[in-house]
């Protein structure tokens, strides 16, 4: 399938959330 | 009225976006019939243009060039699809933010290894699922009382919003897991069925089995 | 004349977009004082307002919400800073998107395990250096030519990179790892030194020496 094949060429954030709560749990700490 | 090609390769989601708003604009917009992913994309000559490589990528007849799908959608919209006021125009943008930000990492974290286009990780897979869930319920909430994202008709939002969606609800939200969210299929079908899009899309087959992930 | 709050936590450079914004278009906008990240964001009543809970968010004074950085930034800004053509508009998309999509995630891989804010992985690690040179490269080329890098004068799209690269050139982009991008240092220092910027980020310390990671 010529779909994937090219979607396996693109970069996707795929791990994003992992970011997102360290970054909310690092700023929430310094926050409080 | 704008005119150009869009280069790009076939069933690509993110360059439905700019063929459907093109649809609305009535702009000229033709894909590139010549372009070969892999390789087009790697020359010299499209380098020069467009300097990361990557598609969709629009040269318009007057020479000027423009990557990244939602700048190209934008481009080649009008200003109904855009918004009218600087508050609609905000809001617009405030959703297709929110397909790249929030609906798209989840929705290739949770499709692409069960298309097998990258390895199965079972902690990152089960949040994925979690953050489509909560994408999903943001939206239903929203189209409760409204029939499309931004003011009483269709816009970009939409349009992105809804191309951003394609690959989930064709590949993994099975009936199960999209009957909560009434409002968001009442809104996602209303969007698919407008010609504008079926005419660059076509039909859309909504998931009825989700495939078993290729471990 | 738009007005009202941003809601976030302190020194967050999303937050900054949309403040630098204000200082150019003269936009009222105040930092909600009494807000405490992790639990005012996590209040039914934020929430009814700012569903997704993420900051920054704003409320103008009359009572218009919205989330997302770029789209608060949007909307408080100014025609100069938004593009004055369809076309310029579309190049800001266009440079705004590259630093949510090329800069962003690159940036957070590679600084976020230096502050430990989050776990080490050596190949990501490694692999977030290669994509912010790349990026960087992206840049400097556009910058060879270029004082701004849309038309003649500050937009969003210089804004809204220069803030995404705040992260990166005072954490972890040491003299020697910048040297070769010389356009792109020079357009950052520019835009960091002016008055709109300073007022809001303050004075910009470049990285002398990158912190060990601590593993």
């Amino acid at each position: 399938m010529a779909l994937v094949a090219a979607l396996s060429q693109e970069k996707f954030w795929f791990d994003k959330s992992k970011y997102d709560d360290a970054e909310a749990a690092y700023y929430q700490k310094s926050a409080q | 009225m704008v005119a150009g090609t869009l280069y790009t390769y076939p069933e690509n989601f993110r360059a439905y976006k700019a063929l459907i708003a093109a649809k609305y604009s009535s702009a000229d917009v033709k894909v590139a019939s010549n372009f070969v992913f892999g390789e087009t994309n790697k020359t010299e000559e499209f380098l020069k243009k467009f300097p990361s490589g990557k598609v969709p990528a629009f040269e318009s007849t007057d020479g000027k060039c423009l990557q990244d799908s939602n700048a190209i959608a934008y481009y080649v919209a009008n200003d109904q699809l855009r918004g009218k006021s600087d508050f609609e125009k905000s809001q617009v943008l405030q959703w297709i933010f929110f397909a790249e930000t929030e609906i798209l990492p989840a929705s290739c974290a949770w499709v692409f290894p069960v298309l097998g286009i990258i390895q199965f990780e079972k902690k990152v897979f089960e949040r994925s699922k979690e953050d489509v869930k909560s994408a999903l319920n943001i939206l239903d909430a929203h189209l409760l009382t409204r029939t499309y994202l931004v003011g009483e008709r269709v816009s970009l939002a939409d349009i992105v919003v809804a191309c951003t969606l394609l690959h989930l609800y064709t590949h993994v939200l099975d009936p199960e897991f999209r009957k909560p969210f009434v409002n968001t299929n009442r809104w996602f079908t209303t969007v698919i069925n407008q010609s504008q899009f079926k005419e660059v899309a076509g039909e859309v087959k909504f998931c009825e089995k989700v495939a078993e992930v290729d471990h």
